[in-house]
């Protein structure tokens, strides 16, 4: 079972393994490529020594004998090297955890605990729009009640004006000027009835 | 440091490869060419390691620049530094991402509510003074339309 | 393979930042 490594992805960029292999295969291509290079050299060597009886087919078998026993050497030490790398330094050791996700350390919320929190965010809104309404109604009824108060006081202030006229012509107490007044009135008929017999 | 071991192990990989392709052995494979020209043998052997080494280094340096490895090497040693003291292991991706992005919008979610609760409650003072300027209106006009009706029983 | 688990794995650490982005612009939209 492979294992991706994913984790280290995250913070490498890439898979340790692919980078070992990437290293690999470079390392493989030298090998393959110097030996090829040592193999030119020693045939051009050849070239210049016509009676050395060394044919290139004995070169090749020689380069491949050589190539065969590092190239064993080479996987051997390179499979010791990669192992080493990927526990000890192209690991994240479990107990870690990188940096962009320590949210996860500090609210470890559940399926359910995220649900009430949301739900607990809705609710709230729905309070807020209702207080937000019950608010404007209220202001409403406030602008109301002044446009109401200011007209009762008006009619008060009306009052007040007519007791102020009935002030100002030495009526102070209205009640008692109008009982003055029918007695007044009722008294002026008296004479006049009075008169008038008198007359007759 | 992991930059330090990176470095100690492909240097140990490339000892151990050298020690490994000895000039005994490589004498040994080119036998023939060996008997009739050691010296040649031997500054051919000699560059082929040279060379070996070189593009080897030369191919470590290049994953490291190109993977910007020392930097993240140092930055993971700081991380692991940090967790030190961690006994349990660490959270790692649940494989749902919608599970996953939960966490990372939480505090964002607390803040909110936070500042829900904040303006709700400063709603519901001012609410609350409204309320009771409203009473106290209510309460005026109810006085004026007695004072009204006072007066007017009185004229009439 | 490697190609999925680097592309996960990128996912991983820069989806949550977007998205993120978008929840805190909702959040302070609806604030305002």
């Amino acid at each position: 079972s492979v294992n991706p490594m994913a984790y280290e992805a995250q913070f490498f960029g890439f898979t340790p393994q692919t980078c070992m292999l990437r290293i690999y295969i470079a390392f493989q291509d030298y090998l393959f490529e110097m030996m090829l290079v040592v193999e030119s050299v020693i045939l051009k060597k050849l070239d210049g020594l016509p009676n050395s009886k060394i044919s290139a087919f004995q070169i090749r078998k020689s380069t491949e004998k050589f190539l065969l026993f590092m190239k064993e050497r080479f996987d051997q030490l390179f499979s010791k090297m990669e192992e080493v790398l990927l526990q000890l330094v192209l690991s994240i050791p479990p107990k870690v955890l990188l940096p962009e996700d320590k949210v996860h350390e500090q609210y470890p919320y559940s399926k359910e605990q995220f649900q009430a929190l949301q739900g607990e965010i809705h609710q709230l809104q729905q309070q807020y729009r209702a207080e937000a309404s019950a608010g404007q109604a209220l202001r409403a009824e406030l602008e109301e009640q002044k446009a109401v108060q200011a007209e009762l006081e008006k009619v008060l202030q009306w009052f007040d004006g007519l007791e102020n006229i009935c002030r100002e012509h030495g009526t102070g107490n209205f009640k008692e000027s109008f009982a003055f007044l029918t007695q007044n009135s009722k008294k002026l008929q008296d004479v006049l009835k009075d008169v008038e017999e008198k007359s007759r | 440091g992991r930059a330090q071991v990176f470095a100690a192990v492909v240097d140990t990989f490339l000892e151990k490869l050298v020690a490994a392709g000895s000039y005994q052995r490589f004498a040994n494979c080119y036998r023939c060419f060996y008997k009739l020209q050691p010296e040649v043998t031997r500054s051919i052997y000699d560059q082929f390691i040279s060379q070996l080494q070189t593009s080897v280094k030369e191919e470590i340096q290049e994953v490291k620049d190109e993977g910007n490895l020392d930097m993240l090497f140092n930055s993971l040693d700081k991380i692991v530094e940090e967790a030190k003291n961690q006994e349990e292991p660490a959270w790692r991706p649940s494989g749902v991402p919608e599970e996953d992005v939960r966490s990372a919008v939480v505090p964002y979610l607390l803040k909110h509510r936070s500042y829900l609760q904040k303006v709700l409650k400063e709603k519901e003072e001012e609410n609350q003074k409204a309320a009771e300027s409203v009473l106290a209106g209510r309460k005026r006009i109810a006085e004026l339309q007695q004072l009204i009706q006072a007066r007017k029983q009185a004229w009439q | 393979l490697d190609e999925l688990i680097v592309e996960t794995a990128t996912k991983r650490k820069q989806c949550p930042k977007k998205i993120l982005m978008h929840a805190i612009q909702t959040m302070k939209g609806e604030q305002e």
